[in-house]
C-alpha cells in the first residue's frame, strides 16, 4: 500500500500582505482536513471534494463563501471535479446561491450522465437533488463589497488591462 | 480560485477546482476552473493537475492537460509544472499556478505569479508556503 497524499492551492495572484497570513492558514487547514479524509480510508476523490470545501467555506479565498462580484454585483461560481480512476468528471459555471459549488459539481458527476451544467440550468439542478440555496450576502464578505464599489469606478481601466496581477481568477 | 489534487492509498488520483471568478467580470464569463483540461484534470496513468491564475490564458493553453502530457512524456511533476506555466508565458503572456500528484506520490505546487498559498500533506507531514523558492 502506498502513502497518500495531498496538495491545495489559494490562488495565485498578488495576495498582498494583509491577507497573506490568513492565507497560509487556511490552506494549511484544508490540506489537514483533506489529508484527514486519506487517513480514514477516503478515496482521492472524496478527499479533494473536503479540502476544496474547507476552501470554500474560508471567506479568505475567492470561491463559495469569500467569492468576488461581477459587473452587475452578483456572484456566479464555477467548479469542477475529476476522478482520475475512471475519468469521470463533473462541472457547473456560472451557478448562483450555493455554498459549495464542487459538491454540486460532484454531483453533476454521479447523478446525470452529463459532464458540465451551467446558470439557471445548474441550479435547477441543485434544487431538484435538495440543495439549499444560500442567499448572495452570505456568499460575499464585507471586504469584497468595498473592493467591488472601488473597482467599478475604474472599470475600463481594469478590463484594458485584463491580463494583470490585480485580474486574475 | 482554489483547488485540491490527492493520491490515495490505492493510487488513485483525483482533482478539484473551484473560484468566483474575476471581480467585475462580465456576466456569463467563464474561466478555466470548470472546463475539464484547463482548470484541472485527473489520469491514474499521470497524475492530477489543479490550475489558477488568468482563466483566459489558461484555457488558450489548456494547462492542466498540457502539464500531464509533459509528465507522459517522463518529465517529473515539477519540471512538467514549470515547463507548462512558461510556455504560457511565453505563448499568450499569462500568468498563473499549479498543483500536481503523481500515481506514485510526487507533488510540486509551482506559480509565476507574485504569490500562491498553498499547502501539502504526505507522510504526517504538513509542507507549505506563499512566496516563490518557499
Amino acid at each position: 500500500m502506498m502513502s497518500a497524499v495531498l496538495v491545495v492551492h489559494g490562488g495565485a495572484w498578488s495576495i498582498p500582505d494583509e491577507i497573506a497570513p490568513a492565507s497560509v492558514d487556511g490552506v494549511k487547514a484544508a490540506a489537514r482536513h483533506g489529508s484527514s479524509v486519506l487517513k480514514s480510508g477516503g478515496s482521492a476523490l472524496d478527499a479533494v471534494e473536503a479540502a476544496v470545501r474547507a476552501l470554500e467555506d474560508n471567506p479568505t479565498f475567492n470561491a463559495g463563501c469569500g467569492a468576488t462580484l461581477n459587473i452587475d454585483g452578483e456572484v456566479e461560481l464555477d467548479a469542477i471535479i475529476v476522478d482520475g480512476r475512471t475519468l469521470a468528471s463533473g462541472a457547473v459555471s456560472c451557478v448562483k446561491n450555493i455554498a459549495n459549488p464542487v459538491s454540486l459539481a460532484r454531483a453533476v458527476m454521479e447523478k446525470t450522465s452529463h459532464v458540465m451544467l451551467t446558470g439557471k440550468g445548474a441550479n435547477q439542478f441543485a434544487e431538484s437533488i435538495g440543495f439549499i440555496a444560500i442567499p448572495t450576502d452570505k456568499l460575499v464578505t464585507e471586504y469584497e463589497k468595498k473592493q467591488w464599489e472601488k473597482h467599478k469606478k475604474y472599470l475600463a481601466g481594469v478590463m484594458e488591462e485584463f491580463n494583470t496581477k490585480w485580474t486574475h481568477d | 480560485t482554489v483547488g485540491a489534487v490527492a493520491v490515495d492509498c490505492a493510487g488513485n488520483v483525483a482533482c478539484a477546482t473551484s473560484t468566483g471568478g474575476i471581480r467585475n467580470k462580465m456576466v456569463g464569463r467563464v474561466g478555466d476552473s470548470p472546463v475539464i483540461g484547463c482548470g484541472g484534470y485527473a489520469d491514474n496513468s499521470s497524475g492530477a493537475v489543479s490550475c489558477t491564475g488568468h482563466g483566459e490564458s489558461i484555457l488558450k493553453v489548456t494547462l492542466a492537460r498540457l502539464i500531464l502530457s509533459h509528465v507522459e512524456q517522463g518529465k517529473s511533476v515539477a519540471d512538467a509544472s514549470r515547463l507548462s506555466l512558461q510556455y504560457m508565458g511565453d505563448r499568450v503572456q499569462g500568468a498563473g499556478g499549479t498543483i500536481v500528484v503523481s500515481p506514485s506520490g510526487q507533488w510540486a505546487a509551482t506559480f509565476t505569479t507574485e504569490r500562491m498559498a498553498w499547502a501539502a500533506a504526505a507522510d504526517g507531514v504538513l509542507w507549505f508556503g506563499i512566496n516563490p523558492e518557499e
